[in-house]
């Protein structure tokens, strides 16, 4: 464990608390894209199939658990509670996802670290987070101006990834034979979709204005 | 405790 990993994970869980700060305190999911919670659950329970069989540490177990419960949680959520779920913008969050599911997939299938259950699915959530977060950037530039809680959940989503780059550029120069050529290339890809948010929201940031991404 | 199939990262 390093800094930057710790850091990356710490902002993580940030990021997810603050998601579900706003639907709890709020008792609205405005401008959050269903979809992209929905992914996000299919990457955490893909990824940590590995839950119940390889214990790595307390604190491994403790997190994948916390992703996992609530991922599902904002989910359940924003379907079924009867007063969240009014709030929902159904009508702007319609990204076709079965796409990046299904790119995701044929991908994992042909590029893995090993042909076995666990790591064609440990790939195809690598992938699939990669992309997850599609539906909810474009369900913010069609609600144009974002209220703060969801800029700054994409926020911190994003330096999330982007801690996780210098982990791996840290654990490349310190461990030998450190090589995560699929999380690496996949991780570079989610932290550039970022990008041009980071961008508007530095700019709105610095304006102190409110964040107004291009249609 | 090293994983088995070594992702060791969340």
């Amino acid at each position: 464990m390093n800094i930057f990993r710790l850091a990356g994970d710490m902002t993580h869980l940030i990021s997810v608390l603050v998601l579900l700060l706003k639907i709890y305190a709020t008792k609205s999911c405005s401008g959050i894209s269903l979809k992209t919670q929905e992914l996000y659950a299919i990457v955490f329970v893909t990824r940590y199939l590995d839950l119940f069989t390889d214990f790595i540490s307390l604190y491994n177990t403790v997190m994948k658990l916390v992703f996992i419960g609530s991922s599902l949680a904002i989910v359940w959520c924003m379907r079924y509670h009867r007063v969240v779920r009014r709030s929902y913008d159904r009508e702007l969050d319609t990204f076709r996802y079965w796409i990046l599911l299904g790119v995701s997939f044929i991908l994992a299938l042909v590029l893995h670290e090993k042909f076995t259950l666990q790591e064609v699915f440990w790939a195809f959530s690598i992938y699939l987070e990669a992309v997850a977060i599609l539906p909810q950037l474009v369900l913010l530039q069609r609600s144009g101006n974002v209220d703060n809680l969801a800029g700054q959940y994409v926020f911190f989503l994003g330096a999330y990834r982007a801690f996780y780059i210098l982990n791996w550029i840290y654990r490349y120069l310190t461990e030998q034979r450190f090589t995560r050529w699929i999380s690496c290339v996949s991780g570079l890809v989610q932290t550039a979709l970022y990008a041009d948010f980071f961008y508007y929201y530095f700019i709105s940031w610095k304006n102190n204005a409110k964040l107004q991404l291009p249609a | 405790l090293s994983s088995i199939n070594g992702h060791d990262e969340l």
